[in-house]
């Protein structure tokens, strides 16, 4: 709303141009440091069916990227692309009660499938669709 | 030998294992992945020839359909397996089996299990009979479209311009000794000169062997000319089990799943 006397927002800025030093709340984290590094994000992981040594019943493929998701969901969201609604809502309630209510979770936002060529015991050949194998994107749900 | 899990970017994510993973950890590790891949066990199949067969090429080529954004990868297993042939057969797969693809969740070719080459005497005709075993077929798939798929070879010397009516037939009972009874699937009319996998569309039969397994007394096929006078399937040019491994007779299978697979919690 539109401040009827300066004052406040005088207060307010001056308050802003000091290091909020009380204002820092356990789960407050500052957002130009480092931290920013450990922002949820997608983490490649390979899962290679030659490594686990199948290749002698797996004809395709040789493995899959299956990747992961990794890092914090913390306030400001708008740091983290593909952050749900809900998941805004959370950090605020987090932000609140940082000791009951948990930060939103890292997860993936988009998930694709693979296909899984093998012979089975009688030497019949199998080709398998599997759904949600691969992370595409994680995001703070 | 990298046994590690490394995180994309080659930094070595810090809770993530430094070193060689131990057997029993290995082992472990594939107790995961199979669980993931819905497989009880890690299947041992006897390869001594199966692995260069028809079968393998066919379902290489749906698997080429499907996952195109592997398909560097796949070619290049692709074509180790077509240069073992020298003969570089006409693309396996057909568009109806892309079609039967896009509305399925998983194709299963079986190799043929027994055929016998009955060459009875003249005045009684000729047959060859093909078993496929679909008792291995995992819960809760329903077959949506099979085909048995059968090489013919260009037929030049004895029946240069011959036209032939090949029979498919589901054997559908039958004594010791005397003929099976048959069910007439399809009849076709075929060139002595043409050439090329056919594909006879075994749908309702397969729904049966998989329903009741005892009915599962396979299939015959027999051969005439169109005097009507019984030949034999390889003097018709049709590829048997003794053919070329990469020709050889098989049967396909798309399923759809019944109801989604969950992993039971662990």
């Amino acid at each position: 709303s539109a401040n009827p006397n300066g004052k406040r927002r005088q207060q307010s800025r001056n308050r802003s141009s000091q290091p909020q030093e009380s204002s820092r709340g356990p789960g407050h984290t500052d957002y130009n440091s480092s931290d920013q590094k450990t922002a949820c994000r997608r983490h490649e992981l390979y899962v290679s069916f030659r490594e686990l040594s199948w290749q002698d019943w797996i004809i395709a493929p040789e493995g899959y990227a299956a990747n992961y998701c990794d890092g914090e969901c913390s306030f400001p969201l708008n740091a983290h692309m593909n952050a749900t609604n809900h998941a805004i809502v959370q950090t605020l309630v987090h932000l609140m009660n940082p000791d009951n209510v948990p930060k939103p979770c890292c997860a993936p936002t988009k998930l694709h499938a693979i296909s899984v060529l093998y012979f089975d015991d009688n030497s019949n050949v199998i080709l398998k669709k599997y759904k949600n194998m691969v992370v595409r994107a994680c995001g703070c749900h | 030998g990298s046994n590690y899990l490394f995180d994309g970017n080659n930094e070595v994510h810090p809770s993530f294992v430094h070193r060689r993973l131990r057997t029993h950890e290995k082992r472990e590790m594939q107790k995961e992945i199979l669980s993931i891949l819905g497989l009880p066990h890690r299947p041992r199949p006897h390869l001594s020839h199966g692995k260069y067969n028809s079968a393998p090429l066919f379902m290489m080529d749906l698997y080429n359909t499907i996952s195109n954004e592997e398909k560097n990868e796949v070619d290049g297993i692709l074509d180790q397996y077509k240069s073992m042939f020298t003969t570089q057969g006409p693309p396996l797969a057909t568009f109806q089996d892309s079609a039967f693809l896009n509305d399925a969740d998983m194709v299963m070719s079986f190799v043929n299990l027994v055929e016998y080459d009955r060459e009875l005497s003249p005045e009684r005709h000729h047959h060859k009979e093909f078993k496929f075993n679909l008792s291995q077929i995992p819960e809760g798939e329903a077959v949506t479209a099979a085909e048995f798929r059968i090489y013919k070879e260009c037929v030049s010397r004895s029946f240069r311009n011959e036209t032939f009516l090949l029979s498919v037939y589901q054997v559908v009972g039958g004594r010791p000794g005397r003929d099976a009874d048959l069910f007439l699937l399809e009849s076709r009319r075929l060139w002595a000169a043409e050439e090329g996998w056919l594909e006879f569309d075994i749908t309702a039969t397969s729904n049966v062997w998989v329903m009741s397994p005892d009915h599962n007394l396979g299939l015959q096929i027999s051969v005439e000319t169109l005097s009507g006078q019984s030949i034999s399937s390889k003097d018709a040019g049709l590829v048997g089990r003794d053919g070329a491994i990469e020709r050889q007779p098989f049967m396909v299978a798309f399923f759809k799943v019944g109801e989604v697979h969950v992993r039971s919690p662990r």
